[in-house]
């Protein structure tokens, strides 16, 4: 079973902002 | 053929010709007759005039042929013949011919500095004891276990007025040194400029008679320097540098006026002479094709069982190590490709928000995994797990 990749756009990054790769 | 490397290309020794060094190089004589014009002596006429010039004239034939002091007829009778050979030789005799009676005493000497110390190679009088303060050499040569500057018996009158000077390094070495296996000989052949005293001429003088003046001229001509360009072992000749200077052609990856040092990127190994036995030529470092320059360290070399010292600098292409041979942080080694590729380490290019880190293992590429995550860069979820929307825990177990 090949799983999809990662989706950034569903990432919520509310109270990780400091996380958030730099796009 | 290459006379620097064997048929099949590996190194070997190689040393340039014998040469007369001393062929065209300007002479400074401390005294030269000039002026007045007197006894067929006239510097300002070229038939008439004897200048040090004539002592080590290449080629062709000149009228006259004879450098002449000028008249000495009182103390100090010391003339001073200097011979800059412009770089250093490994000497294998001199000699000079007088066009007079030859002087009673004549020391010789050697700089090895380009003419700032001078040391004596050996001297040749009747008054060993009182000219020079030394015991005649005796007939087997130097007693010690090196070579050592004896006092010969002075130059012989020949029938034809004239006489000869002669020394032969080997005359005052004992026998059976070798040059490929002694620093001792190797320092005592070495020379940059050669110094001729005549020291004493050979009308009869005592201290009675020590202002007479009898006038006397020290007259010479043919200063030969045996020897061969120093290049330790590493090149097969000498040429002229850019600028004029007598520089040895290097070859086993040395460089330097005499091959004294190895070239910038060639230090795996200490510099050395070579010998009939090894030619000890400088070896490049081993850093893939990633790096210019390297430099030595004697701790490794010493651990690699004195085979290799070399550390490679500013390794690039994202390798790294001693010989560029890894890959630096962040980056692995693409199998497919030669470790000299300049493509070789490829970026990790671990997912910033599935991956732990952004190193991954250096042979297989492999980033390291949150919980649930999988892939070689860490941007799936493993089966049986589904994205989140948290980017600490991208990945939960499916309900």
């Amino acid at each position: 079973e090949v799983m999809p990749t990662l989706d950034m756009a569903l990432f919520d990054w509310t109270d990780y902002e400091d996380l958030k790769p730099e796009a | 053929a290459d006379p620097c490397h064997e048929e099949g290309g590996a190194p070997r020794v190689c040393v340039p010709g014998l040469v007369n060094a001393a062929l065209g190089r300007e002479v400074l004589a401390s005294s030269t007759c000039r002026q007045p014009p007197a006894q067929a002596c006239d510097s300002s006429d070229p038939r008439r005039a004897h200048p040090a010039t004539l002592l080590t004239l290449a080629g062709g034939t000149t009228s006259p042929v004879c450098w002449r002091s000028d008249w000495l007829t009182r103390a100090p009778l010391n003339v001073t013949l200097t011979v800059p050979l412009g770089k250093t030789f490994e000497l294998v005799f001199v000699s000079l011919r007088f066009c007079s009676a030859p002087p009673s005493s004549v020391a010789l000497l050697k700089s090895q500095d380009h003419g700032r110390s001078w040391v004596p190679l050996g001297f040749f009088s009747s008054r060993c004891g009182l000219d020079y303060g030394r015991p005649p050499a005796p007939a087997s040569g130097p007693a010690g276990p090196g070579p050592e500057a004896l006092c010969f018996p002075e130059p012989q009158p020949q029938p034809n007025g004239g006489g000869l000077l002669a020394f032969s390094v080997q005359d005052s070495s004992p026998p059976g040194l070798d040059l490929d296996s002694s620093p001792v000989l190797q320092d005592w052949v070495t020379a940059t400029d050669i110094r001729i005293v005549l020291t004493r001429p050979a009308v009869p003088r005592d201290a009675g008679d020590a202002e007479a003046a009898v006038p006397y001229a020290y007259s010479a001509t043919e200063l030969q320097v045996g020897g061969r360009c120093k290049c330790n072992g590493h090149a097969a000749r000498c040429l002229l540098d850019p600028q004029g200077h007598l520089v040895c052609d290097c070859r086993h990856g040395t460089e330097g006026p005499d091959c004294g040092r190895c070239k910038p990127f060639y230090c795996d190994r200490p510099w050395q002479r070579a010998t009939a036995r090894e030619a000890h030529a400088c070896l490049a470092c081993s850093c893939n094709g990633h790096a210019r320059r390297c430099r030595f360290n004697m701790e490794l070399y010493r651990l690699s069982g004195r085979r290799s010292g070399g550390v490679c600098l500013n390794c690039r292409h994202n390798t790294a190590g001693r010989h560029c041979h890894y890959c630096r942080e962040g980056f692995y080694r693409d199998p497919g490709r030669a470790p000299s590729d300049r493509r070789a380490c490829r970026a990790c290019d671990c997912h910033p928000v599935g991956a732990a880190g952004k190193t991954c293992n250096q042979t297989t590429g492999q980033c390291p995994c949150k919980d649930g995550v999988t892939g070689l860069t860490c941007n799936r979820c493993a089966p049986g797990f589904q994205q989140s929307r948290s980017p600490v825990a991208p990945c939960v177990k499916t309900p």
